[in-house]
């Protein structure tokens, strides 16, 4: 199954492959990306931000992706 | 691996080859000077100088690392987002360790405003040194950009981090960071004669002997070490403690009280002894003012009933000790005290809570003092150091000559 596309997921979804939590796609196709990787990505975000780990976009979560940073990822290959 | 994986620094995989780097700023921003931005560059290199024999030079031509400020998209295929989001990046080594500042952020130095470019810039310098991000918050190469922090200083997780890349500093050159003292590499350790007092003659007094524990120890601008106790006092010397003491306290610093909680002599040739909610400053024997004050008026974020203090030799700066915390003071920043204190004494790897007493010796080691035992700390190691007899030791033997 994708992941459902809310607003704040679609944001969220190039967040986290800019960052290195999902394998960033080459940009001129989309990926399906099942379900439990797109959870494991934000729980790593959130374990490596030093947040509650829920895999689930709340509130903190979606606020942390907006801070100031920088833009070298977190998860280098 | 998994959630449980302790929290620390992380290698990107590559670093340079050479120690000795130069870089060169091609590209400047806007709103600053480019005098004051040359200033916070090179001061953003010093941090992982001052840990390490890196050095870096600023010169022109053909550098090891580029500095530009840019905006939007920039030629390297990885845009900036305008003010806020996306502040900077950098190359690892293996890509050739360029640096990029995007030009929209509201640069600033030494301000609550804007966006710190020293701190900014130290962050990118550690990625083109061969530093990932790491996952401790308060780590200088954590990715989150935490505001302007007047008390600055890295973490330990970042000197781990750059340590393991290019080894620890072996060269004196700037006095500011550890004070590069051979003999910490540990043989200092081997010969106990350094700590040894030789047995102190029959004509000093033995009744640190009998209870070596005491209030707080020091050293005077002079250079003396004194231990005080209840309304006493001892000079210690190089091997023991000097003949013809105690004397009393308040004969030899007029209007001081006994039963003190803390003191230590600041780099301002000042002494500053702590009891209870007051404290008061000497310059040598005489008091400097009319004290005692509260410390709340002298000291804003230290409490009061503290159980030691020092003058740190990793920093320069000024510790306080109260039961299981700590507190970092900077006289020269506001505020001098960050939000972030206190933290728990555990931190200093190996070193108890509740203390006694602890000061910087005259050989530049630190030592913790608890009940009748001491602690000897390694600044680069930043926990109590691992000799043979090892810490915790007797400190009526080793310092007393019982």
């Amino acid at each position: 199954r994708c992941a459902n596309s809310a607003p704040s997921d679609s944001s969220a979804l190039i967040y986290l492959s800019q960052y290195g939590y999902i394998s960033a796609s080459r940009g001129n196709s989309s990926q399906l990306l099942d379900e439990r990787s797109y959870k494991k990505a934000i729980e790593d975000f959130q374990s490596f931000a030093g947040i509650d780990v829920t895999g689930q976009l709340d509130p903190v979560t979606l606020e942390t992706m907006t801070l100031p940073r920088c833009g070298v990822k977190d998860k280098v290959g | 691996t998994g959630d449980n994986r302790a929290k620390r620094y992380a290698l990107q995989g590559s670093r340079w080859k050479v120690k000795d780097l130069t870089y060169k700023i091609s590209k400047y921003p806007g709103k600053l000077k480019r005098g004051d931005v040359d200033k916070e560059i090179q001061r953003a290199f010093n941090v992982w100088s001052g840990y390490t024999d890196l050095t870096f030079t600023p010169k022109s031509g053909q550098v090891h690392i580029e500095i530009r400020f840019e905006t939007g998209e920039h030629g390297d295929g990885d845009p900036f987002d305008g003010p806020g989001g996306t502040l900077a990046h950098a190359y690892f080594p293996v890509f050739g360790g360029d640096a990029h500042f995007d030009a929209s952020e509201s640069w600033s130095i030494n301000s609550y405003r804007g966006t710190n470019l020293f701190q900014v810039a130290a962050h990118e310098f550690g990625h083109s040194l061969g530093l990932s991000h790491s996952d401790v918050r308060q780590a200088l190469m954590a990715p989150f950009y935490r505001g302007y922090d007047p008390l600055f200083s890295l973490d330990t997780d970042d000197v781990e981090g750059i340590q393991a890349l290019y080894g620890k500093k072996t060269k004196k050159d700037t006095p500011s960071f550890d004070d590069d003292n051979d003999d910490q590499d540990g043989e200092f350790d081997e010969s106990p004669s350094n700590e040894k007092k030789t047995p102190a003659p029959p004509s000093v007094d033995q009744s640190l002997c009998a209870d070596p524990k005491f209030d707080t120890i020091f050293n005077s601008a002079e250079g003396y070490t004194y231990v005080f106790k209840g309304d006493k006092y001892w000079r210690l010397t190089e091997e023991s403690i000097a003949p013809g003491y105690p004397k009393k306290i308040s004969e030899t610093w007029p209007g001081l009280e006994g039963n003190i909680d803390a003191a230590f002599t600041y780099k301002n040739g000042k002494t500053y002894f702590f009891k209870g909610s007051k404290y008061w400053r000497y310059k040598g024997r005489k008091m400097d003012g009319d004290y005692p004050k509260e410390i709340s008026e002298g000291f804003t974020g230290i409490p009061d009933n503290l159980d030691a203090a020092l003058v740190w030799s990793g920093n320069g700066k000024i510790y306080f000790y109260k039961g299981s915390k700590f507190w970092r003071f900077d006289p020269s920043q506001r505020p001098p005290v960050k939000s972030t204190y206190p933290k728990p004494i555990s931190n200093w790897d190996g070193v108890p809570d509740n203390l006694n007493a602890a000061f910087q010796w005259t050989n530049g080691y630190t030592y913790f003092y608890k009940g009748n035992a001491y602690y000897r700390f390694n600044d680069r190691a930043f926990a109590v150091d691992v000799t043979n007899p090892p810490f915790p030791r007797s400190t009526a033997y080793w310092w007393f000559g019982c």
